[in-house]
């Protein structure tokens, strides 16, 4: 019989390995860097400088169950979105605006109170103040499956939460702590690093005394700038359904008002070039006049996109997250200039360390990461990896298997910034591979190569005199 | 603003790398991977033999636009659905019922018949005869970007359309087509080889003379019977949901309705463990009691899951379809018991070719299937590639670098066969590395392994003793 699978529990229950809930140690870990994401956002657009909570409290009785809570010092929820926010999946403020930030589905921490409620029956609890000026508001969030849709209950006032404005999310769910790689504790450490701006105070399950990452810079990041669509990188359905809905009057006002970079005089000149009237109604244009635009669009020399609306690291926060994370003997790092992949800027930055304290003969370490959110999974299906694999090491000195990572005493940091990150799946673990992308990532790590490859071959050049 | 990312032409466009239409070599490929599977599907739930037609013409006047047209001869389309099937994503048959097929989401033609639209502009194109009584139709379907619904429109009577029964899907799309490796000649080709009852009939682009892969075999693989949720894949939320809607008068009822393997006694020992009673009406247990049952559940022993549900190709088969392939000197084939994965039963199967012509200093060519249809991308994010590079093949007498395949002249195929495949995107193209998959490959990898390393002892000794 035909009929839909709509996006509820029996869709997160067969696709949680595609949100990132394969099982209870990651599903901890992923629920833990929604609720992070959103926090570290949501400061940075109302420009406070970011201070979270993290709390992981096993639950009495129980010897898989926790509760995790996230709480934040940022602008705080209208009550009126609390529902949609935590309770819908694909609602949210980021799809649709063209700009780097953490978040871009309106998947990410509605799908972990799915994961909690599927995993225990308890609803998620939010407390929030919106204001400085207004009461915090205390509510529980629960899915009503029959209905698929949000229900807001024992809303009442939150006495005990004492920040001037910020939220906080207590999710309980089945889980699994553990130490190590791929823990809630390395994605922490790796967020701070990428994340200096940042502070987070963290309590690990039975843990008294907290894990304290100390902000290492006041400076707020350069807030993204939203940019609008560029025409090289827009579908002929895209234009299509653009320039049907656009309000503008004329189909020249239509073209300069649906993208970035396109003046009066580009305007113009596409019109021209595809012979459409500049003062047709946008509403009225049919399929093969769309074709005709398009075609025109493709031919017209225009300006690359704008790029503040990607916020890199930056090279020298790079290098200082690396020195303050390994012991080595070289450090380099670079920030590429800004390039597009399907209409979308991207910038990418990437580091090395070298020698020191590492295992001389161990895989290097490829530490990744997209919009300064770490990517701790899924290294084999991300363009980072496999750009790493397709780089010759052994130009710069180091040992090197066919398809496999080099070997050596070596970190090598990589970080993808753009206005929308290509990942593989909903859960955002691994980054796809767009040619455009890899190209990159390629050229940052031959620039941080032959810095490497001078300073091994002036290594060996000094031991040789010193055997003379 | 907050708002809603609903699943329509700006999802597509965005999201397109999730769905398999990264660029348009690949788009044409997933556009025929998702009709061919559809058409085998069909064939194979209404027990006829499948003829497959697939044709790829180049538009005229165009340099990257294709038309690609797939007919089969299985049951054809009730006119009423046709809108939702083609026009609407996450609508189908396959979601709701725990039975292997190549299908399971409901999105993969829809998603191929928006894209075509998003690049060209074009409806689809269907025709089709849903008796031997009835007239053959044809219609357009196009999605309406404004409302996100689908319009049937032109809809006329198909006088060119011979066959009993059966339908035509054809999309116009930007695509590219390249022959080698994962092209459409090659998946074709490995669909083949998977599915011997299957006969393809391929015109690729320009060609005046046909490629047929003839069946190899006219019986028709037993259908999967569809089974019910067996209880210890079932969550709390979910065991919840499913008493909540049953419509059976007694817990002990609603029980046996729900699972399979549940008995009359099952259930009642299942009550008794949770201290719930039998006759309690499923529509009021609070959560607090579905927590009990949930865990008395996973307490009770029940008998696995009936596994007439997965199809595997069986050994005589892969070792044919092998053979067919590759020229070899040993061939080696075994298909696995079947196992569960978080309630889910499951079949791995494994095969592996050595010697012949094939190149002795390559790396091992792994060939990937999951539900017989060919898995050609991201090896990289596929726990089947993983399992083939986890194992250790130097017992087995073969040269292998660490974290990389082995070297030498060798083919590796798995078929990895369940009611529910859990890929790593709905793109469908990697499985996920569920721990109970990766042992079964890993086990299945083994038995042939060893084959293969006795051969290969066996041959040295041969040599050896010419040698003397
Ligand atoms: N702590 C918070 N403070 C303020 N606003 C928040 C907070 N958490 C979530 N939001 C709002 O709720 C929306 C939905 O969050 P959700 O995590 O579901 O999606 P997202 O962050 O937009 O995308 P993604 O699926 O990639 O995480 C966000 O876009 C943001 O507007
Ligand atoms: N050629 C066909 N003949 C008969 N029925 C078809 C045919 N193609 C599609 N269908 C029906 O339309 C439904 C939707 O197809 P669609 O490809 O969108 O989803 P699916 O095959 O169920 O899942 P998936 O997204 O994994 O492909 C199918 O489940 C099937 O019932
Ligand atoms: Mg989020
Ligand atoms: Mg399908």
């Amino acid at each position: 019989t035909l009929r839909f699978a709509t996006l509820r529990f029996a869709t997160l229950a067969k696709n949680r390995h595609l949100l990132g809930f394969d099982n209870p140690r990651k599903a901890l870990l992923t629920t833990i860097k929604e609720a992070v994401d959103n926090s570290i956002d949501a400061c940075e657009e109302a420009e406070i400088l970011p201070d979270l909570l993290v709390e992981i409290s096993p639950v009495e009785g129980e010897d898989e169950r926790f509760v995790v809570a996230v709480e934040d010092n940022g602008p705080g929820i209208v009550k009126a979105q609390v529902g949609k926010i935590f309770g819908k999946l694909l609602y949210g403020s980021k799809f649709h605006s063209m700009k780097q930030s953490r978040g871009q589905q309106g998947i990410g921490i509605s799908a972990a109170g799915m994961y909690g409620q599927l995993t225990t029956g308890k609803p998620m609890r939010i407390m929030t103040r919106p204001s400085k000026s207004g009461k915090a508001l205390r509510m529980e969030v629960r899915i009503d499956t029959a209905r698929n849709r949000p229900e807001v209950m024992r809303e009442r006032e939150a006495k005990t939460f004492r920040k001037g404005s910020g939220t906080r999310v207590e999710i309980e769910l089945e889980g699994r702590y553990l130490k190590g790689k791929q823990s809630v504790d390395e994605y922490l450490q790796q967020t701070a690093m990428a994340n200096p701006h940042v502070s987070i105070t963290y309590y690990g399950p039975g843990e008294d005394d907290p894990v304290v990452f100390k902000r290492a810079s006041k400076r707020i990041p350069e807030p993204a700038r939203e940019i609008k669509p560029h025409p090289h990188g827009v579908e002929l359905g895209v234009l299509a359904r653009l320039l049907k809905g656009s309000p503008a009057r004329t189909l020249k006002g239509a073209l300069q008002d649906s993208f970035s970079r396109v003046s009066a005089a580009v305007a113009g000149s596409i019109c021209d070039a595809a012979g459409v009237s500049p003062k047709a109604r946008p509403g009225a244009i049919a399929n093969r006049e769309a074709d005709l635009l398009y075609k025109a669009i493709n031919k017209t020399r225009i300006m690359s996109p704008a790029t503040d609306c990607v916020v890199p690291i930056g090279q020298e926060l790079v290098l200082e997250g690396l020195r303050k994370e390994v012991d080595a003997d070289l450090f380099t790092a670079v920030t590429r200039p800004p390039a597009v992949y399907r209409g979308n800027p991207f910038v990418i930055e990437a580091g090395l360390a070298w020698g020191g304290n590492l295992a001389a003969d161990d895989l290097a370490r490829v530490i990744r990461f997209a919009n300064r959110v770490p990517l701790l999974y899924q290294p084999g299906a991300c363009a980072i990896s496999k750009s790493v694999v397709g780089t010759t090491w052994k130009n710069y000195g180091l040992q090197q298997s066919r398809g496999a990572l080099p070997v050596g005493p070596l970190v090598i940091f990589v970080h993808v910034a753009s206005v929308w990150v290509p990942f593989t799946s909903e859960s955002k673990e691994a980054v796809a591979h767009y040619p455009e992308i890899v190209k990159e990532i390629r050229l940052a790590l031959n620039e941080c190569g032959r810095k490497l490859g001078a300073f091994l071959s002036r290594r060996r050049r000094e031991a040789d005199e010193v055997k003379k």
